[in-house]
């Protein structure tokens, strides 16, 4: 999974 | 993008959508606190930084940019709208709301994943969403009268993050994610201080009264 990924949430 | 996620988004945007009703069709703003709304729109400023360096999809980004244009449309109306920024309840709206922003700049600075300032400041509206709902529990409190919009745009506010729990409970478990420790906890703690709230809301709407805290 991308390392960024919570920062697709709102 | 799960069920619990979109759910939460839609709360979260449902909850604008209630506040901007009372704002723009009853034409008022009391018993809504200014400071938890200018917290948001710090939040959303500093959270959204990336709008110029990633992009993730049409969804994020336009509801980056409504959360944005609401927030500070919000604050607009309830600061300088003839009609409305009269009834603001100022003498009520008294918690001390920079001391919370004073309070995650120092946590962020502590506290965070990488030392650059998007992601100091990404992990700073973190935790300032976190506590920005206390100023408007504070004035809920010493309010005599909540009406009904103001309790559902709260109670849709907690709700909201609430659902982002299960989302990330969700993601953990499905989409093998790692572990998260910054969003989570305070996502955590911002659900937590609803639980009086939501305990009270949820109360009122069983018996059929008008909601009130107690003080």
């Amino acid at each position: 999974p991308p390392s960024s990924y919570v920062k697709d949430e709102l | 993008m799960n069920l619990f996620r979109l759910l939460g988004d839609m709360t979260h945007l449902l909850s604008i959508v209630v506040l901007l009703l009372k704002i723009r069709t009853v034409k008022s703003c009391a018993g809504i606190s200014l400071k938890t709304q200018e917290l948001y729109v710090i939040v959303f400023l500093t959270r959204y930084l990336d709008l110029f360096t990633k992009y993730y999809s049409v969804y994020n980004t336009a509801m980056k940019l409504v959360f944005l244009g609401t927030s500070i449309g919000i604050v607009w109306y309830m600061r300088y709208h003839k009609v409305v920024k009269q009834t603001y309840s100022k003498d009520e709206d008294t918690f001390k709301h920079y001391f919370l922003i004073l309070l995650s700049i120092i946590l962020a600075l502590l506290i965070h994943r990488a030392f650059d300032v998007i992601e100091v400041l990404w992990t700073f509206s973190l935790y300032l969403e976190a506590v920005a709902i206390l100023p408007q529990l504070v004035l809920l409190q010493k309010s005599r009268n909540i009406d009904t919009l103001t309790g559902d745009y709260v109670f849709l506010l907690g709700a909201y993050r609430a659902l982002y729990i299960l989302n990330w409970v969700y993601r953990f478990l499905m989409e093998n994610h790692k572990f998260r420790w910054i969003p989570w906890i305070s996502g955590l703690v911002q659900t937590a201080l609803y639980a009086d709230f939501f305990y009270y809301y949820i109360k009122s709407w069983k018996n059929r009264e008008k909601l009130k805290l107690p003080a």
